[in-house]
């Protein structure tokens, strides 16, 4: 869903 | 994808597989901080919940995470299983690891709180995570000060992590230059993190260079 934030870094 | 990046994550891949095999060929889990472990173990839960939201960012991306929750969870396994094994080591282990580390799990949750990107579930979580890594190596340090000597695996595991934490400061100057993207969240307690390495790293110097007995203030 778009409410998630895509966090890209470990 | 930036070569600091991948270096950190390389170096922090390092470190654990340092600690795995040090345990595993020597048999010793001395020196070792259970709670910095176990603080692990949360800190990966925590934050890579959005593996269950099946948003991938990449194979890599994903494939870490894996690893980084698949190998802190071994290592509080091996490290409990030594229990049965070593009773007299597992004892010495746990009666050394004296930090309060409820106090860090409380403060995290609290600047988790105060700072997130958004007041919801997984970002408070994440955020959590986020502070929790920060700190997560204090049992550790606190260990290492209080015995006053050096055992090798930890000074390379320490070492290792120190290095992943380090250089993800040049990964966040590239992004914010080449990409023009900065996560604060990340870069505020980086660079917590980093400080409380660069004091490790300074009594690394310090006793490497000149030989003196390691000892954290």
């Amino acid at each position: 869903s778009s409410s998630t934030i895509m966090h890209d870094e470990l | 994808m930036n070569l600091f990046r991948i270096l950190g994550d390389l170096s922090h891949l390092a470190s654990i597989l340092i600690l795995i095999r040090t345990i595993k060929a020597t048999d010793s889990i001395d020196g070792i901080s259970f709670k910095t472990q176990a603080l692990y173990v949360i800190i990966f839960f925590t934050r890579y919940l959005d593996l269950l939201t099946f948003q991938h960012i990449s194979i890599y991306n994903s494939l870490m995470k894996l690893f980084f929750i698949g190998s802190s969870l071994y290592i509080v396994i091996l490290l409990q299983r030594s229990k049965a094994i070593q009773p007299i080591a597992y004892r010495e282990m746990i009666m050394a690891d004296t930090f309060k580390v409820q106090y860090l799990l409380g403060g995290s949750l609290i600047m988790a709180l105060l700072f997130n990107y958004k007041f919801s579930f997984f970002e408070i979580l994440w955020s959590f995570s986020i502070w929790l890594e920060s700190v997560a190596i204090l049992p550790q340090l606190f260990m290492l000060s209080k015995s006053g000597k050096s055992k090798s695996l930890t000074i390379h595991y320490i070492f290792a992590l120190g290095i992943y934490r380090t250089l993800y400061i040049p990964n966040w100057i590239w992004r914010y230059f080449v990409e023009g993207k900065v996560d604060k969240l990340a870069v505020i307690s980086g660079i917590v993190q980093t400080l409380i390495y660069s004091d490790f790293f300074y009594i690394y110097y310090k006793k490497v260079i000149k030989g003196s007995n390691l000892q954290l203030p």
